[in-house]
């Protein structure tokens, strides 16, 4: 892996965005690896529907949670994912009001990734963001900084919340994870959150996946 | 609520009788800890000692109060058939021109057991982020920050109670905020946040995930490893 990656600076990123009183932060971080897997394969970079993940996503529970790997088998069998500016968040479930003809992104597949940070960092410097998920201890208060909480206190087996890693790196010296996080620009650093890389903090390596898009 | 002399708590054995001043506060401080309890789920007040200083806003108390919880007999409820529960509270009130305010309240059961801190277990850590005294001058500067959270975050409750409740809340954050900077290992800063004014368990329930602990999910391909660039 190369020593620091950054995909913010080459487009592949949107916004931060904000999930509201829900939790679906699933559906942020699926449609975030995806924005990231049609911008390297289009060349286009496009803000996705969470709400049709919320919506259509039947084996997923919208505000009450989900998984990314029921996310993406969905976004196959739906068809495609359509925009944020045509499938609109609401911040709760409605009905499903996919349209295929308005679906402009698809995907292939999907896979899971090494548990193996240094291998994560390599795969995320060729083929884009991941999505993974962390045990979110500490995340209500946090504003900025490296986290690195004590073990005990974030063990990886109590995984409560996705993300996607959109970058990594070292500041003085302490390597880190750059996180995309889906609560807003006004909270931890615009909205992005920095894990400690390389011991796995906070589960952080435990279920990181892509989408694939051929 | 009732307020016999002889505490049951096994750390309140020596407290004698509670002074008269300090009955009204501890009434308060009992009825803001059975908040939105239906009767027969209220716990009551067993003993109760402390010591009130003049503050500009008017007078601080800070009581150490015995509770006991009643047993809880219905299991659609109850985790575990338990038995009467004696909690060790300390509060403290804030008494501005005869109207409470609840600044602070910390409640343990009495027979908790404290492991010696030197092994890094769980239940050591997580009772070290749980329990710690509170100074009055961290609870009165306190009051002035959850004011000027309120002005940021544009945060309004339905009454005055919710507010005070709210405040208790925000301030244990603080506590717990404190605790969690204390024990990182990083660079990270933590403080107020849009989430201060949550409990941890309203946090959980709106914002996180449980899903991803439970439920393994779809089993996917593993990815073939990227090659040397």
């Amino acid at each position: 892996a190369p020593p620091e990656w950054d995909w913010r600076n080459k487009g592949a990123v949107t916004n931060v965005k904000n999930q509201g009183m829900c939790g679906s932060c699933w559906a942020f971080s699926v449609t975030g690896n995806v924005e990231g897997q049609w911008f390297l394969k289009q060349g286009t970079l496009l803000s996705l529907s969470e709400q049709e993940l919320l919506d259509c996503d039947k084996m997923d529970k919208a505000c009450l949670g989900g998984l990314p790997s029921n996310a993406y088998s969905a976004i196959k069998n739906l068809g495609g994912l359509e925009t944020e500016e045509d499938y609109s968040y609401q911040g709760q479930m409605q009905a499903c009001n996919f349209s295929a003809e308005k679906a402009k992104v698809y995907i292939n597949d999907s896979v899971e990734l090494s548990h193996n940070e240094q291998k994560l960092a390599a795969w995320l410097a060729k083929k884009g963001p991941i999505s993974v998920a962390i045990n979110a201890f500490g995340m209500q208060f946090y504003r900025h900084g490296i986290s690195r909480p004590l073990r005990p206190l974030c063990t990886p087996w109590l995984i409560d919340h996705a993300v996607l890693i959109v970058g990594y790196g070292n500041r003085s010296d302490i390597p880190f994870w750059a996180i995309k996080n889906s609560w807003g620009t006004d909270w931890g650093e615009q909205g992005y959150y920095y894990l400690h890389r390389g011991s796995g903090a906070c589960g952080v390596n435990t279920m990181a996946s892509s989408a694939v898009v051929e | 609520a009732p307020a016999p002399t002889k505490p049951r708590g096994a750390g309140a054995e020596a407290w004698g009788p509670p002074s008269p001043a300090l009955l009204e506060p501890a009434r308060f401080a009992l009825e803001m800890y059975n908040r939105d309890r239906a009767p027969g789920t209220q716990a009551v007040l067993r003993a109760v000692r402390g010591r009130v200083r003049q503050a500009d806003q008017g007078s601080l108390y800070s009581l150490e109060a015995s509770l006991e919880e009643p047993p809880c007999n219905d299991p659609t409820v109850c985790q575990l058939p338990v038995s009467k529960k004696t909690l060790l509270c300390s509060f403290e009130i804030l008494d501005e021109l005869g109207k409470h305010m609840l600044l602070r309240r910390d409640c343990s059961p009495v027979d908790t057991k404290v492991t010696d801190g030197k092994n890094q277990t769980l239940s050591s850590v997580i009772s070290l982020l749980n329990k710690g005294p509170l100074s009055k001058d961290f609870s009165m500067q306190m009051l002035s920050v959850f004011k000027n959270f309120l002005t940021t975050y544009n945060r309004t409750y339905e009454s005055k109670e919710e507010t005070q409740w709210r405040l208790s809340i925000f301030i244990n954050n603080m506590v717990r905020a404190q605790k969690i900077q204390a024990l990182d290992q990083g660079t990270a800063r933590y403080g107020i946040t849009k989430f201060s004014d949550l409990t941890e368990e309203e946090f959980r329930t709106i914002y996180l995930n449980p899903l991803l602990r439970e439920d393994p999910g779809k089993k996917m391909r593993v990815a073939k490893p990227v090659g040397d660039p």
